[in-house]
């Protein structure tokens, strides 16, 4: 089971999780703005900046993360804020938002700009995070971990950054245990995700290219 | 891509934010 310790530890990062969000005046212009193409784009670049601004304040609040070297800051966060945005965007479109939240927001981003081939990956990655019906502290420790990764580029000290990793990813470990007592792969599942952004992570780069053109 | 220049300033900015507190 877990630990007084990683019961204190997780509590930080949930409690981090649900204190960051994007505020309210960004998403409720999701409803009022009209509807074109280059407004759809205007409104998701705003959000994608609000959402950048979010994640650095939640990973600010990662037990050890501001005791890193200054310069891996900015490397772990440069190299993962695709993915962790991804994955926040998911868990949002996942959880059924009031009153056709999420529709508007699904249709924005199918009117504005961005390439089928992209969309299609982009939009199963959001169902198969909506499969999993991860609980909160499953998903703020996913994007903990998912920050933590260690291999990204210009990152210098990678045995400090996994010194970070390793206490959550075993939270992690337990947490799966305990709310999928049934599903033993559950853990692995998750894991499994994390390489699926990294692919969403490679096409994100290529789409941005084609949606600018467009 | 000038995005990610664009990402960096975003989050220098913000990771500055606690020095300022």
């Amino acid at each position: 089971e877990i630990t007084k310790e990683q019961q204190a530890f997780m509590k930080v990062i949930v409690d981090s999780y649900n204190r960051h969000q994007i505020p309210q005046d960004v998403t409720k212009k999701l409803l009022q703005e009209q509807y074109s193409a280059e407004e759809n784009f205007i409104l998701l670049t705003e959000m994608a900046t609000s959402q950048v601004q979010v994640l650095v304040e939640f990973t600010k609040n990662i037990p050890g993360f501001l005791s890193l070297d200054h310069e891996d800051q900015i490397a772990l966060l440069k190299g993962s804020a695709v993915e962790a945005m991804f994955l926040r965007s998911a868990q949002v479109l996942s959880t059924k938002m009031p009153n056709g939240h999420t529709e508007v927001l699904e249709e924005r981003i199918r009117n504005s700009g961005i390439s089928e081939e992209f969309m299609t990956p982009m939009f199963n990655f959001y169902k198969s995070i909506g499969k999993l019906h991860m609980v909160q502290e499953e998903q703020a420790l996913l994007t903990a971990v998912t920050i933590l990764t260690p291999d990204r580029p210009f990152v210098k000290d990678h045995p400090a950054v996994e010194r970070l990793q390793e206490p959550m990813l075993e939270v992690l470990r337990k947490l799966c245990a305990l709310h999928h007592p049934r599903e033993p792969q559950y853990f692995a599942r998750l894991l499994g995700r994390l390489t699926e952004l990294r692919t969403l992570n490679h096409y994100h780069t290529e789409m941005l290219t084609s949606w600018r053109m467009n | 891509p000038a995005t990610n220049l664009g990402l960096e300033d975003i989050i220098r900015k913000a990771l500055m934010g606690n020095l300022e507190e």
